[in-house]
């Protein structure tokens, strides 16, 4: 039996945005842990890795391994009926089919259930190696999505360009060529606005706008957003996700023919 | 020419 209670279930809609535009499915691991997920996009260039703990969870029973294979666009449907204010419950039995989605309303008077096919897919999990990253960024989500939008006008690839002094986002194209730097906050009154820079060497890589612009639909789970950056490896695109957990995108880079 | 790398490469399947 498998059971998880939300009572603000606009985090899982704020989740299921935050994949949808790169995953058609995939499968929600869920154990005693918490419910975790790994999936590449269709072109095998960005994979997204969810992982929310249990603790996060109102309740949380999970008494067998479980694995829910879900069409994302299917769990939009069913998301888009619940109230952003509405108790969530996620219930399945092992080995089950189906899983099923409970929204009560604050008051309780309102009480939908939807019933929800689950599919099979082929798992195929990476191991992604513990890598210690020449640069850490960390700034403000919000800038990091204005960022992305404004300089996918210029061209398909963005430069990203890590120093000690701050960074540099570029693009070039038809139009012309646009540069973005930002500089270390000195002191800033909120914690959330601030650009922080962990360096231990200088690193610029390319990478597409396209996938950097799908991962900005996160942006809504974290008002911060950490890019960790390592010469000719994936980037990483995390957005911390209040008590529960996290979500990370890798994007591989674009190199030199 | 810049190409695009695929992630594949980076990461082993388990």
């Amino acid at each position: 039996m498998f059971e998880a209670r939300l009572v603000q279930c606009s985090m899982l809609k704020k989740v299921l945005e935050a994949i949808k535009e790169l995953l058609n499915e995939a499968t929600f691991d869920c154990s005693d842990a918490g419910i975790q997920l790994q999936a590449m996009d269709n072109s095998h260039v960005s994979l997204v890795s969810l992982n929310l703990r249990s603790d996060g969870f109102d309740k949380y029973r999970c008494d067998r391994n479980l694995s829910m294979g879900i069409n994302l666009a299917s769990m939009t449907k069913i998301m888009k009926c619940a109230g952003n204010d509405d108790v969530l419950t996620i219930k399945a039995q092992d080995n089950a089919d189906n899983v099923m989605f409970m929204f009560e309303s604050q008051n309780q008077e309102k009480v939908s259930d939807y019933d929800m096919k689950l599919i099979n897919l082929d798992q195929e999990h990476l191991g992604i190696p513990e890598t210690d990253y020449s640069c850490i960024i960390k700034m403000p989500s919000g800038e990091f999505a204005r960022i992305c939008r404004d300089l996918s006008q210029f061209g398909e690839s963005v430069v990203i360009s890590c120093t000690k002094e701050g960074v540099k986002f570029s693009a070039a194209g038809d139009v012309g060529a646009a540069n973005i730097k930002l500089a270390q906050t000195a002191n800033v009154d909120k914690e959330e606005e601030a650009v922080t820079i962990e360096m231990q060497e200088p690193v610029t890589l390319t990478f597409a706008c396209r996938y950097l612009n799908s991962f900005t639909k996160a942006t809504a789970l974290s008002p911060q957003v950490q890019l960790s950056m390592s010469a000719d490896v994936p980037l990483v695109v995390e957005y911390k996700i209040g008590d529960f957990g996290h979500i990370r995108y890798y994007l591989a880079p674009k190199i030199e023919e | 020419a810049l190409r695009q790398c695929l992630l594949t490469g980076f990461f082993m399947n388990i």
